[in-house]
């Protein structure tokens, strides 16, 4: 479903050119469970905003269900990043002047869903979270794990068939990780596809496959024969 | 050195009450090194406010060295903010328009440094979390785990006696951890007292005592024997 040939990624800087990614090869399939790993810096993040059509590779082809996703008009990309990839993001990326709920309304209205549908699948997604009673309150008035839990919710509402979870425990206390990776086994035990930046190794248990990345390249790829 | 008598904690939300603290006793001794812990939501962060003079208590008492920090006038409070107490805050407060460099700098001018002494403190604090090739990029142009690094290196500039260390690994892979922990030790080593809020228990067992929390009142406050 997702295959990345050489992706390279620099950024300028002043004078300077940062390589960031230096030829990432990868394929993964449909119902695959990822754990990405490797040291902060490494390019985790970086990779992940290409997986989820946020940010354009310098060189090299990203081919998402045998589509490159180059070639693609941008009508089409926003099709794909509302209805087919939810993202969490490792810094939340929340609307600090709505609500929860508001905030996790969001995509269901690009989505064109009716304003009760909206209202009953936002509210449905912030109680499988644990934040029922949060629902109206803003980002500022909300504790760390609870802006990253409004963050999850708002990637699961269109119910996307690839997520993408950059670091989603974070900022959670062990019971509420718990919560949490529950929440991602039954999405995944739906056939859709996980891929999952964390640096804990607990985490990464639950994933069938460990990608771990080291300075902008892959350094391991294999089967978590643990599990 | 810290002492909290019955702590009260609400916020006002549209009609309603909100009860995040609810009656806090607390001493921390010169130089200990204590965990916070406690599921996502049961006030830590709020409690790290007021410890460090950035929130007042809706009631209850706090007594900073022997000071009742509610007769403070601003200037004395700005004094303890800038020199006595270091932040380390859960989402990092950086400026976004300034580099990492500038926002380690920031607390040296407030504490009336010269540019000589600013620049070479802050070069020197961002080196010692490993930032030093990183130090003109600004937040957006770092990863999470940098950005987290930066935040740390500004607390630790002004070598405050009082380190408030909210989730300081949060966002970073389990070498880094080490890294920044080991770092904390040293500050520890000199005298200072530590008090880190983490959800993870390999962090927290590097510290002497440790507080549980439980919707906003103390659960358990023991010595931690496995050290
Ligand atoms: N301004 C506010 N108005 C209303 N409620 C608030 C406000 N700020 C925080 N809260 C509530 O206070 C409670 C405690 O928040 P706090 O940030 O202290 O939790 P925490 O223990 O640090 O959680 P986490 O581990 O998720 O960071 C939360 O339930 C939060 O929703
Ligand atoms: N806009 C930018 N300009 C220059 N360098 C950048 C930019 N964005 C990211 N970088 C650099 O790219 C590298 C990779 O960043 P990325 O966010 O992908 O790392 P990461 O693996 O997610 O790290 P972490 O675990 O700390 O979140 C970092 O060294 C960072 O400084
Ligand atoms: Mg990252
Ligand atoms: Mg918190």
């Amino acid at each position: 479903v997702i295959e990345l040939q050489q992706i390279i990624r620099n950024f300028r800087l002043g004078e300077g050119v940062i390589k960031v990614l230096k030829g990432i090869d990868l394929q993964i399939n449909r119902n695959e469970y990822v754990a990405l790993m490797g040291p902060s810096g490494s390019g985790k993040s970086t990779l992940m905003n290409i997986l989820g059509c946020l940010d354009t590779p310098t060189s090299g082809q990203y081919l998402l269900n045998g589509r490159d996703v180059s070639k693609l008009i941008d009508d089409e990309l926003a099709e794909i990043r509302n209805h087919e990839i939810g993202f969490i993001f490792q810094t939340f990326n929340l609307l600090p002047r709505s609500t929860a709920l508001d905030n996790v309304i969001l995509p269901l209205i690009y989505a064109g869903e009716s304003r009760k549908v909206r209202t009953e699948r936002a509210t449905n997604a912030l109680e499988q979270v644990g934040l029922a009673d949060r629902m109206h309150h803003r980002p500022n008035e909300l504790s760390g794990g609870q802006r990253q839990r409004v963050a999850i919710a708002r990637a699961l509402v269109n119910k996307p068939s690839i997520l993408l979870a950059d670091e989603p425990t974070g900022n959670l206390d062990t019971a509420t990780s718990i919560e949490i990776m529950g929440l991602l086994h039954e999405i995944h035990r739906q056939g859709n596809t996980i891929i999952i930046v964390t640096h804990e190794e607990d985490i990464a248990q639950h994933a069938h496959r460990i990608i771990r990345l080291r300075d902008g390249a892959i350094e391991n790829d294999y089967q978590n024969t643990d599990i």
